[in-house]
């Protein structure tokens, strides 16, 4: 789930 | 999501919307880097892969989307349909010079060795510096459209927000991503000396033009 941590942002 | 975070997205789609407005208004590009323009396009494209992977939500899914066919519309006006007042001549600057190195970059100092990792970390460092073309033109014909002011402050404006958004969330959620941190903070200091001048000569109603 890190990974996608930052994809939520612009 | 808090309201920096919200700000800063809508402060990207204004300046976005502003630059897309002024092309198509006056129906010129003058004074505009198409160069700044092929890599913000390349930038969205390299970052927004993951569109095709994972969904995070119907707004950051809608925003990804505005923000690529915005950043290909420019591109398009520029290049295509308002080619005749695109300013070549004095849009020189090396775009190779910052694609090879945030490449090499890009390669080396990542979260994790895969493709599209990799491409997400290569759009970050590349949006950092992106709009240098655009400024080393503004500092070589010495002066700028007001309208264009006003594109550069509301880009501008949106990583300063960021960067507030990542402090609140590092504080309240234990958020912390040093990689969009140390670019994002690169990308806010360039924009340093455009916000000097912006907020002492454009909000005073002057033209923005530097010392001969």
């Amino acid at each position: 789930e890190d990974q996608k941590i930052h994809k939520d942002e612009l | 999501m808090n309201i920096f975070r919200l700000t800063g997205d809508l402060s990207h789609l204004a300046a976005i919307i502003i630059l897309l407005l002024k092309i198509w208004k006056t129906r010129s590009c003058a004074g505009i880097s198409g160069k700044s323009q092929l890599l913000f396009a390349l930038v969205f494209t390299t970052r927004y892969l993951d569109l095709f992977t994972s969904f995070i939500s119907l707004y950051n899914t809608s925003m990804k989307l505005i923000y690529v066919a915005c950043s290909y519309a420019t591109v398009y006006l520029i290049y295509m349909k308002f080619k005749a007042t695109y300013d070549g001549n004095h849009d020189t600057f090396r775009v190779e010079f910052l694609v090879v190195p945030v490449g090499g970059l890009s390669f080396l100092v990542n979260h994790d060795f895969s493709p599209l990792e990799i491409l997400w970390t290569f759009s970050i460092y590349l949006e950092s510096v992106a709009i240098l073309p655009q400024l080393f033109m503004i500092s070589k014909t010495g002066e700028a459209e007001t309208i264009t002011t006003h594109y550069l402050f509301f880009l501008g404006l949106y990583r300063a927000l960021y960067l507030i958004n990542w402090i609140w969330r590092y504080y309240f959620e234990g958020f912390f991503d040093l990689i969009a941190v140390v670019a994002g903070v690169v990308q806010t200091i360039l924009y340093c000396d455009f916000f000097y001048l912006y907020v002492t000569k454009v909000l005073k109603g002057k033209k923005l033009s530097l010392p001969a």
